[in-house]
């Protein structure tokens, strides 16, 4: 679910 | 965002720029291997999907542009500009040995079964294996210039300090991505020989060469 996307790491 | 983990996106840009200098100011690009760079193009490619559909921080978004802008110059360096310098002969690593079990690991184990999602997993797992075509030409041709050495130590520093900043994460936010932790170990695994030769070696001014 896009709504949970966290991946903030590059 | 932590110490370890903004060094380590600073020593990822730092990797970057010195090889695209070492390209432009030797307008050569003897020594690289274009193929390890088209991964990286391909590992940025897929990661950095989301930035069409999640907005995260002007900071991510600005460093993400930033790493597709220098990976794509540096293939077009390769392919392009300079390709009569590149060291196709020596630069033989099948790609296909990466590409197909690092496709087939990304369909099986993900996070969720959705095309964004698999296709970050695909980008995770084929960075941890994207340097060793750099790093067979090394052992093939069995020598490095320095400046190629450098670019290598501060990619090898950048996961490194990632590392780090997944252990501090840990303690502090109870945060643990598994695909991208173990990932990351394989990856730093194949660094351990290069920074032994780098320290015994190019910090003591010699070249890298191998016997």
């Amino acid at each position: 679910d896009l709504d949970d996307w966290d991946k903030d790491e590059l | 965002m932590n110490v370890f983990r903004i060094l380590g996106d600073v020593s990822h840009l730092l990797a970057m720029i010195i090889l695209l200098l070492k390209i432009w100011r030797s307008k050569s690009c003897a020594g690289i291997s274009g193929k390890s760079q088209i991964l990286f193009a391909l590992v940025f490619t897929t990661r950095y999907l989301d930035l069409l559909t999640n907005f995260i921080s002007i900071y991510n978004t600005v460093m993400k542009i930033i790493f597709l802008a220098c990976s794509y110059t540096t293939v077009y360096m390769i392919y392009g500009k300079y390709r009569n310098t590149f060291d196709s002969e020596n630069d033989s690593f099948r790609l296909e040995f990466l590409l197909v079990p690092v496709t087939g690991l990304s369909f099986l184990e993900n996070y969720n079964f959705t095309p964004l999602e698999i296709l970050w997993t695909f980008s995770i797992y084929l960075e941890s294996v994207a340097i060793l075509p750099q790093l067979f030409m090394i052992s093939k041709t069995g020598e490095a210039e320095t400046i190629t050495t450098h670019y290598l130590f501060f990619l090898g520093l950048y996961r490194t300090l990632y590392l780090a900043n997944w252990i501090w994460r840990y303690h502090t936010e109870s945060f643990y991505d598994q695909i991208a932790v173990v990932s990351g170990v394989v990856q730093t695994i194949f660094y351990c020989d290069f920074f032994y030769l780098y320290v015994t070696k190019v910090l003591k001014g010699k070249k890298l060469s191998l016997p």
